[in-house]
């Protein structure tokens, strides 16, 4: 499940990689 | 100790409520009813959408020139993924300051959000909208429901769902601590598909369910049935969030549009 939910998965783990938008 | 505890946790998450999330009830309806010193440019029509995005939206969102010579409803398909994006950003946030939540299984935490942060999205989306529009670019912003409507399809059959469902679920008159708490609620819910370990979400949703019943007997003591009607809210939030799901993927299929990876991640195999 997290290798098809990459950016949710950083988002969870890193809170200051920004999501490019 | 017990009430002291879920007092507790009703304010942990209500601090964590107003600290992550950009845009709150009480700052929208400050905006939408007209008690602030610079009122929201109103778009109503192609030309006022123009004049928005030279001002507002190029500050919101510095890829749009690239977008420039595409259709009004490509720009404004565009738009609403970027702040789509944006609160999935937030709401991941604000559910890891939701105590426990960052204990959970990642495989969990990641199956929370997939299936959870629409819900929450359109349900905290009610708090920009009024029966007229919905505010925009951080409120400085305000497009007519009129305009939406007048898009073509099916790019106009994107907002007015969410509409009848905001006029409905704000007659409920909840405020943010109310908010917080139901968003919390939408986040951790035991029967998403594919947990692995129910028991330990459900442990968590038992708990802030509670201190949600609790704290709107004491918020709202003259709407004794608010609960249960909250209730009924997340059933049609559910619904709304899977119709807006195949509008989606029929947009995807038939408009030559881009959608963001994240939510690319969060659309598939959803339902």
């Amino acid at each position: 499940l997290k290798e098809k939910h990459k950016i949710l998965h950083r988002l969870l783990q890193n809170s200051t990689s920004p999501v490019e938008l | 100790p017990q009430l002291a505890d879920q007092k507790t946790l009703a304010r942990q998450i209500y601090e964590a409520y107003l600290k992550n999330f950009n845009m709150n009830k009480a700052k929208a309806r400050t905006i939408l009813t007209g008690k602030t010193s610079n009122p929201p440019f109103v778009v109503h029509d192609m030309e006022t959408l123009q004049l928005a995005e030279q001002t507002l939206v190029a500050k919101m969102v510095g890829s749009a020139g690239a977008l420039k010579d595409r259709e009004a409803e490509v720009r404004i398909f565009h738009c609403c993924q970027c702040t789509s994006v944006e609160t999935v950003t937030e709401l991941t946030e604000f559910a890891k300051s939701v105590p426990g939540f960052s204990s959970l299984d990642l495989n969990d935490q990641v199956t929370l959000l997939k299936y959870g942060v629409y819900e929450a999205l359109f349900a905290m989306l009610a708090s920009s909208m009024n029966k007229d529009g919905l505010l925009v670019a951080y409120g400085s912003g305000f497009i007519t429901r009129e305009f939406l409507k007048s898009l073509r399809r099916p790019f106009s059959d994107m907002m007015e769902p969410k509409f009848q469902f905001a006029m409905k679920f704000n007659a409920l008159e909840l405020d943010d601590s109310d908010l917080a708490l139901f968003v919390a609620a939408i986040i951790c819910c035991g029967d998403r598909p594919g947990l692995v370990n129910v028991s330990h979400i459900e442990v968590m949703q038992e708990s802030i369910v509670r201190v949600l019943q609790l704290h709107l007997l004491a918020n709202h003591p003259d709407d004794t049935f608010l609960f249960p009607k909250l209730l009924q809210k997340l059933a049609d939030l559910r619904q709304l969030v899977t119709e807006h799901a195949q509008l989606v993927q029929e947009i995807k299929k038939t408009e030559d549009t881009s959608l963001h990876p994240l939510l690319q991640e969060i659309y598939r195999d959803m339902y």
